[in-house]
């Protein structure tokens, strides 16, 4: 019975975890920011319908920008996505630790979204913005 | 405080207020381009506002997202980051004086038009139903731009476009409209006029209406409207907020 219990507490920690990450319209896979995983690709959905845009925005009704988070220490392997000048960096941060900082997970390959929506004169207008969703995670 | 070795990359954990919240939205809106304020809820005059656009436009929508993956580009649209429709029209007539040329013209407001956006191209789309008088004849039908209207003579005209098609055709006719936009990007802020002229094969005049080119009385699907295909000529500088 107890077990249970503590596995719904844990449950409820990560519901409450998801839930303060969830400001209005945009939701993240809710452990990106605990466990130790090394650099890799998060779920984040901004939802257009929860920002209460549907009026205006024609579509998507969202769409998925994911974030990059993790781990980036030496060894880095393929997966990655490191560069020698990272592998380097995270080497004399082992020994420099105070002076040089860590290896940053970031998006290595961003990618557009397309946006229909009307403007104040009912005009419908397609926006194209570049940048918006994350294809790939890397060391850098 | 640097000692105490926090998770790298843990975010501040607290609810955002409500003007917080709504500055947020509002910071949301600027990274993805769109206006400020969403458009007020749907009025019930939106519902008889013409359907063609947004059809149109969510063609064009669905070919964007093709286009992000590989499929082959539309025309225009490839060198294209933002695309307008033109909805919002006033359209007059002269087809009743029998000696004056007879014409349609169409009045667009173009003040939502962002600052810094360069034309790549521009349509203006205006349906054809099958026309019997005369029967299977060539029609002309061609476009201007209005740059001067004068009371006591004739307006001043810019040609834009021709087009040759039979008077049996149905469908979508396609009129390039862009060597208008050098104008119209100078005064936002004054309507763009096209008027269109519909002639047969002998060079008698004929009312567009007779023609099958549909104006705004026709099926909200139907109704004509304009498209501008823009390119942003500088990357937005966003001002600090």
């Amino acid at each position: 019975a107890v077990r249970p219990l503590k596995r719904k507490r844990q449950l409820n920690k990560t519901n409450q975890m998801q839930h303060s990450n969830k400001h209005a319209g945009v939701f993240d896979d809710g452990h990106g920011s605990r466990g130790r995983d090394v650099c890799r690709r998060h779920e984040l959905y901004v939802s257009f319908r929860d920002l209460g845009w549907l009026d205006s925005v024609i579509a998507p009704q969202g769409y998925s920008a994911y974030y990059c988070a993790g781990e980036c220490n030496y060894p880095m392997n393929s997966s990655m996505n490191s560069t020698n000048h990272a592998n380097m960096q995270a080497l004399i941060h082992l020994t420099k630790p105070d002076v040089v900082p860590k290896v940053c997970c970031v998006p290595t390959e961003l990618s557009a979204i397309s946006v229909l929506y009307y403007d104040r004169s009912n005009n419908v207008i397609l926006r194209k913005e570049r940048n918006m969703v994350v294809q790939a995670c890397g060391c850098h | 405080s640097g000692h105490r070795l926090r998770p790298p990359y843990v975010f501040p954990q607290r609810r955002l207020g409500i003007h917080e919240r709504r500055d947020m939205q509002r910071e949301i809106l600027a990274v993805l381009g769109l206006p400020e304020l969403p458009r007020p809820r749907a009025s019930p005059a939106a519902s008889r506002q013409p359907a063609s656009a947004p059809l149109f436009m969510l063609d064009l929508y669905h070919a964007m997202a093709d286009d992000d993956n590989g499929g082959p580009p539309p025309p225009h649209l490839g060198r294209s980051d933002l695309v307008m429709s033109f909805v919002n029209m006033v359209e007059r007539d002269r087809t009743l004086d029998y000696q004056e040329p007879h014409w349609k013209e169409f009045l667009f407001d173009l003040t939502q038009i962002p600052a810094g956006e360069a034309v790549t191209a521009a349509e203006f789309r205006i349906y054809k139903e099958p026309s019997t008088h005369p029967l299977n004849t060539t029609l002309h039908v061609s476009m201007f731009e209005v740059v001067q209207e004068h009371s006591n003579r004739e307006s001043d005209l810019f040609f834009l476009d021709l087009q040759t098609l039979r008077s049996g055709d149905e469908g979508w006719l396609v009129l390039d409209i862009t060597a208008a936009s050098d104008r119209w990007l100078l005064s936002h802020n004054k309507d763009l006029g096209l008027r269109l002229y519909v002639e047969t094969q002998d060079g008698h005049s004929m009312d567009p209406g007779l023609a099958g080119l549909l104006g705004q009385q026709a099926p909200r699907s139907r109704q004509p409207f304009m498209v501008g295909f823009f390119r942003a000529s500088q990357s937005p500088v966003r001002a600090p907020r």
